[in-house]
């Protein structure tokens, strides 16, 4: 464990925590993507497989145990409690256009052919996807609750940290994982024009708000 | 270098 992997963790806790806290305490989901919360639940269902068969650290099992609550908590706030609030005519990114490509890419391109590795492999392409859905309601509706952008900074941190955390890895431990890190790369890309306008709007005060 | 599944991450 390195100073960046715990920092991108904490970061991506906080993602999650923030988000949770957003549409419990508002009690709305405005503005968010349900389909993007279906796909990360979906990313550490497929990821966490090894949950109970392959123990590495209580830290380990205890983080995975927290982000597949939360995903699955936050799916049910969307979906089920504050259903009423939640902007259906916004949320219309097509995700099974993720979803099926992935999932073919998952079967091509792995480290082994087995179930395990291509769910894994699976989860870690579907990740640097899934937060579509969610900028392009952004892009729809035109603008996004502060709530909402500091949840996204946080969230496009954390893979950018783990980038860092591979490198680090790359020398140190002479660690390398192509997958984790060309997904790692597209991932991060993909918060790039957000990470642009969080900086320059919200961080001075604005509300951010894409022109339409 | 090695490539090693990173399943030590989360």
């Amino acid at each position: 464990m390195n100073i960046f992997r715990l920092a991108g963790d904490l970061s991506h806790l906080a993602a999650i925590i923030v988000l949770l806290l957003k549409i419990w305490k508002t009690r709305s989901c405005a503005g968010i993507s349900g389909k993007s919360q279906i796909l990360f639940a979906l990313v550490f269902t497929t990821r966490y497989l090894d949950l109970f068969t392959n123990f590495i650290s209580p830290y380990n099992t205890v983080m995975k145990m927290i982000y597949l609550g939360c995903a699955y908590a936050t799916v049910y706030l969307i979906y089920m409690k504050f259903k009423a609030t939640y902007d259906g005519n916004h949320d219309t990114f097509r995700a099974e256009f993720l979803v099926v490509p992935v999932g073919g890419l998952a079967f091509l391109v792995n480290h082994e052919f087995s179930p395990l590795e291509i769910l894994w492999t699976f989860s870690i392409y579907l990740e640097s996807v899934a937060i579509l859905p969610q900028l392009f309601m952004i892009s729809k509706t035109g603008e996004a609750e502060t709530i909402t952008t500091h949840y996204l900074f946080a969230l496009g941190m954390y893979r950018a940290l783990y980038l860092i955390n591979w490198i680090w890895r790359y020398y140190f431990e002479n660690f390398f994982d192509l997958i984790a890190i060309v997904a790692g790369c597209v991932q991060t890309i993909l918060y790039c024009d957000f990470f642009y306008l969080y900086i320059t709007k919200v961080l001075q005060g604005k509300k951010l708000s894409l022109p339409a | 270098e090695k490539e090693m599944p990173s399943k030590d991450e989360l």
